[in-house]
């Protein structure tokens, strides 16, 4: 699309309205929500009518500039930012429904820090799924990081607790807490969910999402922000050919960072968010 | 023009937003719209009976996609689950096989993801839970070792089934998808016929990446089936409807949960109620 028009020199009220309708389909396709899709386009519209034409861009030239920058704003500063606390350790929660990638991103985590010289902790507090437990388990002997596991009779907020308390003994400067996935609209879970938070008072509560979800993303961020509360995102399985609209949702409706993607199912594969990189893939 | 003004532009854009927020995608959003158009043009259609004809729309679509599980002519009859990592393939596996047996039928769960940390350990849990045995081989193995065995395994114990998981795997992934087809092509070796269904396992979250993952995957080894999975939740599974679309691959159960008889028959009634909120 941008190819025809940049061959353009004035642009007609209808050029910019073709424009904005491949934006909108562009933008559709890729898994932005629609309500987002709206507001983006009605945004860009309204900078391109209003805009001084500048003599160093063609008005075509002008329009991509708009969606570029517009896309840019929306999608945040780089990410990769933990917020340290400065008395260890660290408290970091993973949240997230079923099969987002949190327990393999636990690890990749917990490697990454390992890596940068910290000396991390996980917390095996996913009680619910069979084998949870061992998965992270093995998953943290693959990054030589310890696991703390549940003991019986134990709830997930107990297990965190312990491992909490255990960091302060190790001693290990930061804490990844592993829960089991649940959806933001059920209640019980929900409730769990701030209960292992009100007992360990984590400095980040990570929302962990799948790069391939489609409209449903933003209803689940909101719903997460609002019951649990989110400091920052993830995005996993980036490595897919999935365009990943459902970054700009989150982004829209929670204001808060991407701080790292999954790129991989090894455990080496977690880079930090690069918001340019994510808005080219989204707009294809 | 009096019955003429069913769909007006505030009407529509409401419409737009319940299809397009169920990921039915842009294209299918046009057509269901634009075949609602003509509806509310030639037959008058009063403003009220707008959402019963889009549920009956939807519906039709998939009115055939609804069919029972195959049964091999002779011998066990051998499932494969396949899909995108964390799709749902190792609950659903088990799911199945509780189902099965539910029915009086004899069934076996095949651990043929050896590579994910834990895969073979949690459906050895669902197995016990299910009552059904479990074949598995140690992590990190030949996973066409581990459908080899467990159909032969199934043949020789005379049982009606064997329900194979599958580790999760990208779609773009090369290497992964031809493990995929030599796993296929083991099945086929140990039993004639074999795989008689290969069950793609779809996330109902899953936006418009879904229907390339319906396209590779069924390019790649001949799916027979879909399975929407994670209903429960306040995902749609519109996707399901371009899939359908596309490649009239028949859809065979819907999860709506994450226990052991939490796997329902798809019903393209419930499902278009659902679908449109
Ligand atoms: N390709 C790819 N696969 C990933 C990535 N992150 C996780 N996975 C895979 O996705 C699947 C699900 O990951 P899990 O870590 O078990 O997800 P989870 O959120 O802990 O799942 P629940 O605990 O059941 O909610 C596994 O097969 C992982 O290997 C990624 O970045 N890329
Ligand atoms: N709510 C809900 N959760 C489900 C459903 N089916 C599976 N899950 C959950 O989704 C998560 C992933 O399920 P798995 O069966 O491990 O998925 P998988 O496709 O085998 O994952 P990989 O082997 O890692 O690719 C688990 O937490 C399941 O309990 C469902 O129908 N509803
Ligand atoms: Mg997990
Ligand atoms: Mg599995």
């Amino acid at each position: 699309m941008w190819q025809r028009l940049r061959g353009k020199g004035r642009l007609t009220p209808e050029d910019v309205d073709q424009a904005l309708r491949e934006v909108r389909l562009a933008l559709l396709e890729a898994d932005v929500h629609f309500k987002v899709v709206r507001d983006f386009v009605a945004r860009v519209r309204e900078r391109a009518v209003g805009e001084e034409v500048m003599k160093s861009l063609t008005p075509a030239q002008q329009v991509v500039k708009i969606v570029h920058e517009e896309m840019q704003a929306l999608m945040g500063a780089t990410g990769a930012r933990l917020q340290m606390s400065p008395h260890p350790p660290t408290v970091i929660l993973l949240c997230g429904l079923q099969g987002a990638g949190k327990t393999t991103f636990a690890a990749k985590l917990a490697g990454w820090l390992q890596r940068q010289g910290r000396r991390p902790l996980l917390c095996a507090a996913d009680l619910q799924r069979p084998a949870a437990v061992e998965q992270l388990q093995v998953n943290g002997r693959q990054v030589g990081v310890p696991v703390v596991a549940p003991e019986p009779g134990q709830h997930p907020q107990d297990v965190a607790a312990d491992a909490v308390a255990r960091a302060r003994s190790l001693p290990a400067d930061v804490v990844i807490v592993d829960t089991a996935g649940r959806s933001q609209a059920d209640i019980e879970l929900m409730t769990e969910l701030r209960t292992v938070r009100d007992r360990i008072h984590p400095h980040e509560v990570l929302l962990v999402l799948d790069a391939m979800a489609g409209q449903d993303a933003l209803g689940v961020a909101r719903g997460f922000a609002e019951g649990v509360g989110v400091d920052g995102v993830v995005l996993t399985r980036l490595d897919s050919d999935a365009r990943g609209g459902a970054a700009l949702s989150v982004r829209a409706i929670i204001d808060r960072p991407i701080k790292f993607v999954g790129s991989g199912e090894r455990l080496d594969a977690i880079e930090p968010f690069h918001p340019e990189r994510m808005a080219s893939r989204i707009l294809g | 023009v009096g019955g003429r003004r069913a769909l007006d532009a505030e009407t529509i854009e409401e419409l737009e937003g319940v299809l397009l927020g169920a990921d039915m995608g842009a294209a299918e959003t046009e057509r269901l719209i634009g075949v609602l158009r003509e509806a509310a043009a030639t037959e008058r259609l009063a403003p009220e009976e707008v959402p019963e004809r889009l549920r009956e729309l939807v519906a039709g679509d998939l009115r055939g996609a609804a069919r029972p599980l195959r049964r091999a002519a002779s011998g066990p009859t051998v499932v494969m689950m396949v899909g995108v990592n964390g799709s749902g393939k190792t609950t659903t596996a088990a799911k199945l096989a509780h189902l099965l047996r539910s029915e009086g039928a004899t069934t076996l769960l095949a651990a043929a993801d050896t590579f994910r940390a834990a895969a073979a350990e949690q459906l050895g849990v669902w197995a016990g839970r299910a009552g059904v045995d479990l074949v598995r081989h140690t992590a990190g193995g030949d996973p066409s070792a581990v459908i080899f065995d467990a159909v032969t395994a199934a043949q020789a114990r005379g049982l009606d089934s064997v329900i194979c998981d599958t580790a999760g795997r990208l779609h773009n992934k090369a290497n992964l998808m031809a493990e995929l087809q030599k796993m296929v092509r083991v099945a086929g070796r140990a039993c004639p016929g074999a795989p008689h269904e290969v069950l793609l396992v779809l996330d109902a979250s899953t936006g418009q990446n879904g229907l390339v993952q319906a396209c590779v995957f069924t390019e790649a080894v001949r799916v027979t089936g879909l399975v929407l999975t994670k209903l429960d939740t306040t995902a749609r599974g519109g996707i399901v409807l371009a899939v359908h679309r596309a490649l009239a691959l028949p859809i065979l159960y819907v999860g709506v949960g994450e226990g052991l008889a939490d796997l329902r028959p798809f019903d393209a009634d419930a499902f278009a109620t659902a679908v449109l909120g």
